[in-house]
């Protein structure tokens, strides 16, 4: 049988371990296999390598233990805004978006804008529109924001409010 | 932020990126993820690649594309290339940064900088490799 494999990840970063409760690295290892799965299921089936890696991502975004789409972090009015981005090794394609709210799954988005529009990159309101457009699956806010995220928010937020004020 | 790269059994590699942002961002802040040869690069003659970390960072060294360059034209691996775009210029694109790839061979690679790297792996029937910690 030809070779085929899949890597994902789930995000890199320098923190103070003490912060990795064991229920939240249980969910992550959880998250990760279930979308390693989602992935390999598609290549050991004969699927594209394409069709791999949307679905790994899709279920990445779907768990809210990981910072895309459900559960993604907020901007400094406390909203979601995500970016996404797919590419064909074969032919070179690729699709992007970037700010979109309200869509599901932005790297369903992304590889929409790959397979249906002349341009390779979408923003904001457009990407929003193109996925309007196309019938893309699409959420209400509170489904993006998890206490987890929007408590980080707010410590960020306070502390910006303790630094003092530079204008007159 | 989180992606994933493939190669299947006709030989084609892809990728896929991506993320929520940066908690407190500024509206309209564009990271790596979305960009292509920042975050994401796939080209079947030499790898896939996703990128992860310092999006900022990430984008201006154009790491994914560095990665890419790196097997194609200077005929690393998917390892040693991801590792050399880790310590790329690191005077200058000091910060987090990981990176997941696979060549045209199905050789996979994980490399970071951070203490945390949440990735997965699975080459062929073989078993599942998963981790959360860089050392495991």
């Amino acid at each position: 049988m030809p070779t085929y494999s899949i890597v994902i990840h789930g995000g890199a970063v320098t923190m103070d371990p003490s912060k990795m409760t064991p229920d939240l690295e249980a969910a992550i290892r959880e998250g990760l296999q279930q979308a390693l799965q989602a992935g390999w299921e598609v290549l050991h089936g004969g699927g594209s390598a394409l069709d791999a890696v949307e679905a790994a991502v899709r279920s990445l975004e779907n768990n809210e233990h990981f910072n895309a789409g459900r559960g993604s972090s907020l901007n400094k009015q406390g909203e979601v805004e995500m970016d996404a981005s797919i590419m064909d090794g074969r032919t070179l394609r690729a699709g992007a978006v970037n700010s979109a709210r309200y869509v599901k799954n932005p790297i369903t988005l992304a590889r929409t804008v790959m397979e249906k529009c002349k341009h390779v990159f979408l923003a904001s309101e457009g990407a929003v529109e193109f996925a309007l457009q196309h019938g893309l699956e699409m959420e209400a806010v509170h489904y993006f924001e998890t206490e987890k995220a929007r408590k980080e928010w707010l410590e960020i937020m306070q502390e910006e409010e303790k630094e003092p004020q530079e204008q007159d | 932020t989180v992606g994933a790269v493939a190669l299947d059994q006709d030989g084609n590699l892809a990728v896929a990126t991506s993320t929520g942002g940066i908690e407190g961002q500024l509206k309209g802040r564009v990271g790596d993820s979305p960009i292509v040869g920042g975050g994401s690069y796939a080209a079947n003659e030499a790898c896939a690649v996703s990128c992860t970390g310092d999006g900022e960072i990430i984008m201006r060294g154009a790491l994914a594309h560095e990665v890419y360059a790196l097997v194609k034209y200077k005929g690393l691996s998917a390892t040693e290339a991801c590792r050399e775009a880790v310590k790329l210029r690191d005077e200058d694109l000091k910060g987090d940064k990981g990176f997941i790839a696979i060549d045209k061979d199905g050789n996979v690679a994980i490399e970071t900088n951070t203490n945390i790297m949440r990735c997965a792996y699975r080459i062929g029937e073989e078993e599942p490799f998963v981790a959360v910690w860089r050392e495991e």
